[in-house]
């Protein structure tokens, strides 16, 4: 589409509107929930309508630097700045929806940590889950970061109050929670999210979300922050060829960062999250 | 220019903000609501009965995907799990294990994930819960041994069934999408026929990329039906239509919770129903 613009010289309203339907079909091919594009949208068109024409670009090239300028500043900014506490341990709370990517992203961010000199303890507080202790132990051992595993007897927030007390005397400067998959909509689920919240003041809670999530995805980032409180965004699968449209989708309804993507399976396959390559994978 | 009156502006924008929301995709929106606009227009619909007009419709383009589990002619009808990470393959292998058994019929479960975590263990535990029988090898294993195994297994013991559950891949990776056709040519070589069902396990919750995981994983290993997953939650599953669409795959079950009872068999309407809220 951009191709067929460039050529042109002076743009009508026309050619401005038949580019933002195209800019809004590509959004939602890409997953961005559609009310969010619309929005999206509109910003554009008034930009677009009412901005001077710079001497330096043709109009058409106007409307693409628009469209780029407004995905940039709806991205954010660039990820992995986590919340570090002056009084370690810090406390990070992983949740989502179920097979979301939360166990393996707590091994993958525990090495990512190790690596940069940090002493993580990883915490597998998902209860529910079949054999989800060993996936994190297993995953632990791989990543060579120790795990804190439930007793007999004891409930998530007791599983996490006790990774935080191991953490002082490991010592242990980073304490990593992994908990159940779970829907914003569970009540019952919800709740026990803020009692393990409760019991361990996180200083980081991070959603973890499916980049091939769809339009639910806007629908899970409110919930979760309304639920419980998010403060920082993962997303996983990354390594897949979706466009990613619920990155932006979430970053227009929480304005939290995305911190990390996880961009493979293997537990090395983490990076810092960067703006302006989804921006581009996003508009396709 | 009375009854025409149904379809305006503002109803428009509502039944697109349905349908797309349901991740219905934007090409399906505009084809429902285009044909909503020529029945309200030739039919004189009152307002009050768009709604269920587009229900009926809905349901009607996903009637004829239900149909129950194959059976093979003779030996074990052989099932094979396939989809991408974390859409619910282990936990629905094992909820239709618990299917089979409850109507009667002897199953064994395969744990042809050798990749990930516990995988094994994890379907294991569900086997446990089931009442039925595990074939599993250590981690890090070739799947397709497993799977020969498995169906081997079935045979000796005159099973009705196989229920082999596989690692999740992503169908961008051509390594791993080899591996699964391998492990389908395997499962042949055990058994001729097999594998008799390739469900592809999708996720409800997928948005426009699930249309091309079902595209990828049935060009690679013939998917016969889909199974669609945790609709229990908020997600609406709307993928599924132009899944359908595109390629007439049956849709057998779907995935209602996280627990061995919590699979149904696919049914059009109540699917119609949920999928619009
Ligand atoms: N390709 C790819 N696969 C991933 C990535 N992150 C996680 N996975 C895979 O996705 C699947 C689900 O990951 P889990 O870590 O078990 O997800 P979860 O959120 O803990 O799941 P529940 O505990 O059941 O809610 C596994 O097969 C992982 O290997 C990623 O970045 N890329
Ligand atoms: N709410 C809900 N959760 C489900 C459903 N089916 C599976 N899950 C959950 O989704 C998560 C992932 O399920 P798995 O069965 O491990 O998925 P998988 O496809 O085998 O994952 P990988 O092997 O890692 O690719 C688990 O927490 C399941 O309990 C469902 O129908 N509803
Ligand atoms: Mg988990
Ligand atoms: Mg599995």
């Amino acid at each position: 589409m951009w191709q067929r613009l460039r050529g042109k010289g002076r743009l009508t309203p026309e050619d401005v509107d038949q580019a933002l339907r195209e800019v809004r079909l590509a959004l939602l091919e890409a997953d961005v929930h559609f009310k969010v594009v619309r929005d999206f949208v509109a910003r554009v068109r008034e930009r677009a309508v009412g901005e001077e024409v710079m001497k330096s670009l043709t109009p058409a090239q106007q409307v693409v630097k628009i469209v780029h300028e407004e995905m940039q500043a709806l991205m954010g900014a660039t990820g992995a700045r986590l919340q570090m506490s002056p009084h370690p341990p810090t406390v990070i709370l992983l949740c989502g929806l179920q097979g979301a990517g939360k166990t393996t992203f707590a091994a993958k961010l525990a090495g990512w940590l190790q690596r940069q000199g940090r002493r993580p303890l990883l915490c597998a507080a998902d209860l529910q889950r079949p054999a989800a202790v060993e996936q994190l132990q297993v995953n632990g051992r791989q990543v060579g970061v120790p795990v804190v595993a439930p007793e007999p007897g004891q409930h998530p927030q007791d599983v996490a109050a006790d990774a935080v007390a191991r953490a002082r005397s490991l010592p242990a400067d980073v304490v990593i929670v992994d908990t159940a998959g779970r829907s914003q909509a569970d009540i019952e689920l919800m709740t026990e999210l803020r009692t393990v919240r409760d019991r361990i003041h996180p200083h980081e809670v991070l959603l973890v979300l499916d980049a091939m999530a769809g339009q639910d995805a806007l629908g899970v980032a409110r919930g979760f922050a309304e639920g419980v409180g998010v403060d920082g965004v993962v997303l996983t699968r990354l390594d897949s060829d979706a466009r990613g449209g619920a990155a932006l989708s979430v970053r227009a309804i929480i304005d939290r960062p995305i911190k990390f993507v996880g961009s493979g399976e293997r537990l090395d396959a983490i990076e810092p999250f960067h703006p302006e390559r989804m921006a581009s994978r996003i508009l396709g | 220019v009375g009854g025409r009156r149904a379809l305006d502006a503002e109803t428009i924008e509502e039944l697109e903000g349905v349908l797309l929301g349901a991740d219905m995709g934007a090409a399906e929106t505009e084809r429902l609501i285009g044909v909503l606009r020529e029945a309200a227009a030739t039919e004189r619909l009152a307002p009050e009965e768009v709604p269920e007009r587009l229900r009926e419709l809905v349901a009607g383009d996903l009637r004829g995907a239900a149909r129950p589990l194959r059976r093979a002619a003779s030996g074990p009808t052989v099932v094979m799990m396939v989809g991408v990470n974390g859409s619910g393959k282990t936990t629905t292998a094992a909820k239709l294990a618990h299917l089979l058994r409850s109507e009667g019929a002897t199953t064994l479960l395969a744990a042809a994930d050798t990749f990930r975590a516990a995988a094994a263990e994890q379907l294991g535990v569900w086997a446990g819960r089931a009442g039925v029988d595990l074939v599993r090898h250590t981690a890090g294993g070739d799947p397709s041994a497993v799977i020969f195994d498995a169906v081997t297994a079935a045979q000796a013991r005159g099973l009705d069934s196989v229920i082999c559950d596989t690692a999740g891949r992503l169908h961008n990776k051509a390594n791993l999408m080899a591996e699964l056709q391998k492990m389908v040519r395997v499962a042949g070589r055990a058994c001729p026929g097999a594998p008799h069902e390739v469900l592809l396990v999708l996720d409800a919750s997928t948005g426009q990329n699930g249309l091309v995981q079902a595209c990828v994983f049935t060009e690679a290993v013939r998917v016969t039906g889909l199974v669609l997953t945790k609709l229990d939650t908020t997600a609406r599953g709307g993928i599924v239509l132009a899944v359908h669409r595109a390629l007439a795959l049956p849709i057998l079950y779907v995935g209602v919770g996280e627990g061995l009872a919590d699979l149904r068999p696919f049914d059009a309407d109540a699917f119609a129903t949920a999928v619009l809220g």
